[in-house]
């Protein structure tokens, strides 16, 4: 497609389409959108980061990332969806236009990008991300897992041939340093949201430990919000809470991480299905957990926006 | 290409905290192959786990013999897969 207007989203992607999507979006809308490249992954792709700014120096942000585990192949294609969303709305939506007014938002599409291109070439089923172990037959770290918060705890493996294998140390993955990198030099991000699927699961810190943060009152109550507002399309059904209490204690998670660093509506999605098809959520489901999703991601960066900190 | 022809996906539901904690060992039990799609979290939680066609039989006597009982989610991953790749194609065929 010459236009992101023409551009299919009704189905999957493979990398090369998405990276053309994130040309033309930037092209189309010069003075909203632009494109920064945070890194590089193991096997050299760009990390590609999409910036929807109306300008000012150092605006407080919000962050949202897809496809950190490559398989999830319904989470990348929301992305897309949501860029395009946000470029539609601004202007139109007088809340989005709020929000955008006063805040950048930062949206990383293709976060383990040598892994999406893996699940399209050789293996569906792939999740980590591409980087050989040495000492291991086995390549990839969970780059859910690598993060420096409770790093190498219960929830994770220390066998690089576990889906879990959390790495030989913290942020040992550069698709994962570079995020690091990016949210440390940037200092100013509110809300960080990793999207993942499925289960349908609304979750906030911590995942390693069993210990509630201090924030753990409001972001139930908005993580209850967020989810009251995705159900009213479809009637989709999330459960909601902290990680180790909904889904299973995983140490070395994302956004057990950024809350750590100060970013307090850290939240992660598992998107769906809960379980009919699993990863291989059929593409004529991408736009209806899409639209969904947005509601409750519109809840979450309206929160962000109201409550400064 | 890896395919996943005879691969199922199997939806195991612990009853009580022993089969919560054999379901727990299964992870480390390489000779399955096993790819753990939904980690187990607690009783009455569904774990769903990817099984090769080649240890298919197995690991479900091995369930039967501990008395776990599990459901077939995905009969046969590689016809989903199928489809989805077809889907794709004929997508793409159309956008040419």
């Amino acid at each position: 497609p010459k236009h992101t207007d023409s551009f299919d989203y009704t189905r999957y992607h493979p990398i090369n389409e998405i990276y053309s999507f994130q040309n033309m979006l930037v092209a189309e809308n010069p003075n909203l959108v632009s494109k920064i490249v945070i890194g590089q992954s193991y096997e050299g792709r760009p990390l590609n980061v999409l910036k929807f700014s109306t300008g000012g120096t150092n605006h407080p942000a919000i962050w949202i990332d897809t496809g950190i585990h490559s398989r999830e192949w319904v989470t990348q294609a929301s992305g897309i969806w949501f860029a395009k969303k946000i470029v539609k709305e601004y202007g139109r939506d007088p809340a989005l236009t709020a929000i955008l007014n006063n805040m950048d938002i930062f949206l990383e599409i293709v976060t383990n990008p040598d892994g999406y291109y893996y699940t399209h070439t050789s293996n569906r089923m792939w999740r980590k991300t591409r980087k050989p172990n040495s000492g291991s037959s086995c390549i990839g770290v969970d780059p859910n897992r690598n993060w420096d918060a409770g790093f190498g705890g219960p929830g994770a493996s220390s066998y690089p041939c576990s889906e879990t294998y959390c790495g030989p140390r913290a942020h040992s993955e550069s698709e994962v340093k570079s995020i690091v990198d990016f949210v440390k030099s940037h200092g100013n991000i509110k809300a960080f949201i990793s999207i993942h699927s499925y289960s349908q699961m609304l979750m906030y810190p911590y995942g390693y430990t069993r210990t509630p943060v201090k924030d753990q009152a409001e972001l139930h109550q908005l993580a209850q919000k967020a989810i009251t507002d995705l159900a009213s399309l479809y009637g989709t059904r999330y459960r909601y809470g902290s990680i180790i209490n909904t889904i299973y204690q995983a140490s070395g998670g994302t956004i057990d991480w950024t809350y750590n660093q100060g970013v307090k509506y850290s939240y992660t999605f598992e998107l769906r299905d809960t379980g009919r098809y699993g990863f291989l959520l059929p593409a004529n489901q991408i736009v209806p957990t899409a639209e969904e999703t947005w509601l409750a991601l519109m809840a979450i960066m309206d929160h962000t926006y109201k409550n400064p900190y | 290409k890896e395919t996943f022809e005879g691969h199922q996906v199997l939806r195991i539901i612990p009853k009580n905290d022993i089969q919560l904690s054999l379901i727990k060992d299964l992870e480390k039990m390489i000779e399955f192959e096993l790819d753990i799609w939904m980690r187990v979290t607690n009783i009455f939680s569904p774990v769903d786990v990817r099984v090769p066609s080649h240890t298919l039989q197995s690991f479900k006597s091995y369930l039967e013999n501990l008395n776990i009982e599990y459901a077939t989610m995905i009969e046969n991953l590689q016809a989903i897969l199928d489809e989805e790749q077809e889907e794709m194609d004929s997508a793409a065929r159309v956008a040419q």
